[in-house]
């Protein structure tokens, strides 16, 4: 799913996020 | 006499009252109203939804015992240091957080009944130069503090007797922060708004920053009242004390944004301006679902539906004065509005 101002959207941006951030 | 000089004023042609009056709080020892709020509380195995008024000085709990009637429970006398503010305990009982300070906050407070030797009694919480501070679910309660350069961003919680339990630690922007928000749809996510007018979202059960996003610069000053996750967006909703009023949106005072937090690119959803003709600034407010209330520097009440994005209803100052603060009450308990003389009046929003 994607919006062309907002960019890619992801249903599980809060899992993906802690997976990428520093811990 | 005091219903009618309260009749609230409807705009563009609504027909139904929707904010009607109800009842009033007076206290006749304080002078000054600085935060009401509600409370459960339980007493005698009848567990009641309480109001609770703060003054400089003293915080008071009131239960109702008929239909628009209050009588006053106990007040808690505090030190020299004055009350800034009621911080609600979201899902508690028997449990009232308090904020004391001069212009910042210094320490917070729990005031509690103890039902071992059935007394009242308060207990620190928290000290230091604390800028910012919010109740979370589960007992818990978020605040940011600054020592020399450092900040501390801590989440601390209490068991049901009210005892503090060990406090964790979130990673800290390098800004100041000056607002909370609990993202509700998504468990274990917080976010804050800085003094840099940016939003950071952290991970509760882990700690981490997962990211900074920022408001942009029109709109300086930003205070996050609420957020909510939805279709993989983050809509937050803002206040702006500080905003210019422009011809295409008028005098804003909330703002819901809509963030992607995978890219950290935000589009503005609705506006809610002060009414058309009416002067003045948002002064202060709060939100509670999708109705937002805030006193305005005319003295006067503005309440707004956020999805609709536009004034629902006016509460003038009236010849008592102007009104100093507006809180939602918990429950249905509809719209607690104080005054400077302390008095507060509670308005069924329907």
């Amino acid at each position: 799913c994607s919006d062309s101002d907002l960019g890619p959207i992801s249903l599980n941006w809060f899992e993906e996020l802690s997976s990428e951030a520093p811990p | 006499n005091e219903a009618e000089q309260s009749t609230p004023v409807l705009f563009d042609g609504l027909t139904e009252e929707n904010l009607q009056f109800v009842s009033k709080l007076k206290d006749s020892s304080s002078s000054c109203a600085v935060d009401v709020s509600t409370v459960w509380w339980e007493a005698a195995g009848c567990r009641e939804l309480c109001v609770v008024t703060a003054c400089e000085n003293s915080v008071s709990l009131w239960k109702p015992l008929a239909p628009d009637h209050w009588g006053k429970v106990y007040t808690w006398q505090l030190g020299e240091i004055p009350v800034i503010q009621i911080i609600p305990l979201l899902d508690t009982c028997n449990l009232i957080c308090i904020a004391l300070g001069n212009l910042e906050i210094g320490e917070i407070r729990l005031l509690l009944h103890s039902s071992e030797n059935d007394s009242f009694k308060q207990s620190l919480v928290k000290t230091g130069n604390i800028k910012a501070v919010l109740g979370l679910k589960d007992r818990r309660l978020v605040s940011s503090s600054r020592s020399m350069q450092e900040q501390e961003v801590e989440v601390v919680s209490f068991s049901e007797t009210g005892r503090s339990k060990h406090g964790q630690t979130l990673m800290p922007p390098e800004e100041t922060v000056l607002a909370f928000a609990e993202v509700e749809g998504v468990k274990d996510a917080l976010v804050g708004t800085t003094a840099v007018n940016s939003i950071v979202v952290w991970n509760l059960r882990t700690g981490q920053l997962l990211k900074k996003m920022h408001v942009g610069y029109s709109y300086p000053a930003s205070i996050c009242h609420r957020a909510y996750s939805d279709s993989g967006l983050l809509f937050v909703v803002l206040s702006h004390p500080h905003a210019k009023e422009s011809e295409s949106c008028g005098n804003p005072a909330f703002r819901v944004i809509a963030f992607n937090p995978k890219t950290a690119r935000s589009t503005g959803v609705i506006f809610s301006s002060l009414p058309p003709g009416h002067a003045g600034r948002y002064v202060e407010g709060e939100v509670k679902d999708a109705l937002a209330a805030a006193v305005l520097s005319s003295g006067a009440i503005a309440v707004w539906d956020l999805l609709l994005g536009r004034c629902t209803a006016l509460l003038p100052p009236g010849p008592a004065g102007g009104w100093a603060l507006v809180r939602w009450g918990a429950a249905g308990a509809g719209l607690l509005a104080g005054r400077g003389d302390g008095s507060v009046c509670l308005y069924r929003y329907a």
